[in-house]
């Protein structure tokens, strides 16, 4: 729990809530998750919330964590985002465990300054912040929260403008000026904003996405040159280096498994091409069986082999004669991709013929019984 | 679904519900092969652990098992390294079953799509599920016609959340048909040429939708991930 208070265990108390463990206590404080509202003075909050949410997910969806956000760009009153999050996510006494309320002339504020402006949009202020509810500012035992002159007007979903006034942070550099000084199109430079620059496009990426195994620009140059691999290694999705003769032996040896990725295709109208240790072979049809066939093509993300042909293995231009044979004790490691039961690379194969394969895709996407029935 | 109706028993023999006790159906779910189904991340949040979980495959009403309903426990969950759950990027996750299931005319999965084809927008697909439907929670199924959506329309409904590639969109711009919580998960299927049906997007999500309806639905596209999905299901077939 975040703090002493919480039971370890419910002690055979029925009322208390399942969820209450140690790690997830209900009742007690809970540190605050939602996004807009991340840099208040305060770290803890306690549900339900002013609004009747009973956690922060429910709050996170709700229509009122837009709406403020939104009502805040229109600089109706300078202490709205801070208002908006002691109702969506109220302060949590760490000592007592009980939720602070916002003083009564803060609500009123907000809601005197704003409401009209959601009239104009045909909207209404939320129902349930009723500002009644809420204590006068040193009420006789009560407390409540007041901004003090150093609270941030913004929230972390919004760019500050110049001026001072916030706009939602999806609207920085997004070619369009939203701030009364223009100011949101400012310094759009990536290396201004702590970004990379693609060069291609020019568009802008965290630093934490270059090399990290999927691409993200266009033309994907936050994934090349990644890595120094030398002559006798190739590289792994992750740009990691790999020994080729690892490459496609059925056994994962890159962390992310890309060295077996691929391994396996069909060319030529059927022909089983493996690409492994770096080259591609031709696959021998002496010791090929059905199952192999099976195997081959669910490796594909394709269905049940449907036919198998040993075929002439004329001389092709797009690979030297390089052949894999079918490793005698093959059927001992069945559960093995293809590549790791092919072996004993050669120029030769006494039948001279390759395995052709015709592997039809997944039967999917019909549905049967939603046939129209004659009434 | 909001603005849907009640579909028929065999409608839609890809669709699953994914429950854990004591709740039960928590997200929706999509049958891809015998022992492998779709879902999205962020149904995940706080149960990631496999063994709480299970898919009911063949049934259209909740509270009612159908002698077509299938159950099979959940083997592993295949989470995408990439989920972002701040602003729910990479929303998908692949579903490993404890054993296959018997394809019938009730139960059988969805096609996936080519790599780089994607839905034309304005063209209409169809959504289903067993989440809100305005003002309540339903036992029977239900299926809703959507129209495909554009980015750049769709983002100009989000200004707080920017519509990514790995995202798609679909619904109408009052909101009238479109999904809801606890759809999460449930398939956007469109019809082929060939009288196919091919899955596009996963149902991820969208404005508030039981109080206020608004804008679209957004979806994980999955068009996107087809090679992920497929490399998945391969590495894991072969214990790779």
């Amino acid at each position: 729990c975040i703090s002493t208070s919480c039971s370890t265990s419910c002690h055979g108390n029925t009322s208390c809530d399942l969820r209450n463990t140690a790690s997830n206590c209900t009742g007690g404080c809970e540190p605050i998750s939602l996004e807009i509202c991340m840099n208040l003075p305060y770290n803890f909050t306690k549900f339900p919330n002013y609004l009747g949410h009973q956690s922060q997910k429910e709050t996170s969806v709700s229509w009122e964590s837009s709406l403020f956000p939104a009502l805040v760009q229109t600089n109706c009153y300078k202490y709205l985002m801070f208002f908006a999050c002691t109702v969506l996510v109220p302060m949590c006494d760490p000592l007592t465990q009980h939720r602070v309320p916002p003083c009564r002339s803060l609500c009123r504020n907000s809601k005197e300054r704003c409401e009209t402006v959601l009239g104009i949009v045909g909207l209404q202020w939320p129902e349930d912040t009723d500002c009644a509810q809420f204590p006068e500012e040193g009420q006789a035992n009560s407390t409540c929260l007041m901004p003090d002159q150093d609270v941030k007007e913004c929230s972390p979903s919004h760019f500050k403008c110049g001026s001072g006034r916030c706009v939602l942070s999806s609207k920085r550099c997004d070619g369009h000026t939203d701030c009364d000084d223009d100011s949101d199109e400012d310094a759009c430079g990536c290396v201004e904003r702590g970004l990379w620059e693609c060069p291609g496009d020019r568009s802008c990426i965290r630093h934490n996405m270059i090399c990290d195994g999927f691409p993200d620009c266009n033309q994907q140059e936050d994934e090349v040159n990644c890595s120094a691999c030398s002559s006798h290694e190739l590289e792994c999705n992750n740009h990691e280096c790999v020994h080729r003769s690892f490459w496609c032996d059925g056994r994962k040896h890159c962390k992310d498994s890309s060295d077996e990725w691929n391994c396996v295709s069909l060319f030529d109208g059927g022909k089983v091409l493996v690409y492994k240790s770096g080259l591609e072979y031709q696959v021998c049809a002496d010791g090929w069986s059905s199952n192999l066939s099976s195997i081959t093509c669910t490796q594909m993300g394709l269905g049940s082999s449907l036919s198998t042909q040993a075929v002439e293995a004329e001389s092709l231009s797009v690979i030297r004669r390089r052949w894999l044979h079918v490793h005698p004790d093959w059927s001992q490691h069945d559960t093995s991709a293809l590549q790791g039961l092919l072996g004993k690379r050669g120029q030769s194969c006494p039948s001279h013929t390759s395995v052709s394969l015709q592997c039809p895709k997944h039967d999917c996407g019909r549905r049967p019984a939603a046939r129209m029935v004659k009434r | 679904i909001l603005g849907g109706r009640t579909s028929r028993p065999g409608r839609w023999p890809w669709q699953c519900s994914l429950q854990s006790d004591p709740s039960g159906h928590i997200c929706g779910c999509v049958l891809i092969g015998r022992k492998w189904a779709l879902t999205v991340a962020h149904c995940f949040e706080g149960r990631e652990s496999a063994d709480v979980w299970k898919v009911v495959l063949g049934i259209n009403n909740l509270d009612h098992p159908s002698p077509y309903m299938q159950t099979r426990q959940v083997k592993s969950i295949i989470v995408h390294s990439r989920y972002n759950r701040a602003v729910v990027d990479y929303d998908i996750s692949v579903l490993e079953l404890e054993s296959e299931v018997e394809v019938t005319s009730y139960v059988r999965p969805i096609c996936l799509p080519d790599r780089g084809q994607l839905p034309k927008p304005d063209k209409y697909c169809h959504i289903t599920g067993w989440g809100h439907v305005g003002n309540r929670m339903p036992f029977k199924l239900q299926e809703g016609e959507v129209r495909i959506i554009s980015v750049s329309q769709c983002q100009s409904y989000f200004d707080m959340k920017t519509i990514t590639s790995r995202m798609l969109c679909a619904g109408y711009e009052a909101g009238t048909i479109d999904s809801c919580m606890g759809d999460s998960g449930g398939p956007l299927v469109c019809e082929e040429d060939d009288g196919r049906w091919s899955l596009y997007g996963l149902t991820s999500w969208g404005s508030v939708c039981f109080s206020k309806v608004l804008g679209p639905g957004v979806y994980a596209n999955i068009t996107h991930f087809t090679e992920w999905i497929e490399r998945q299901i391969y590495l894991r077939t072969f214990h790779l």
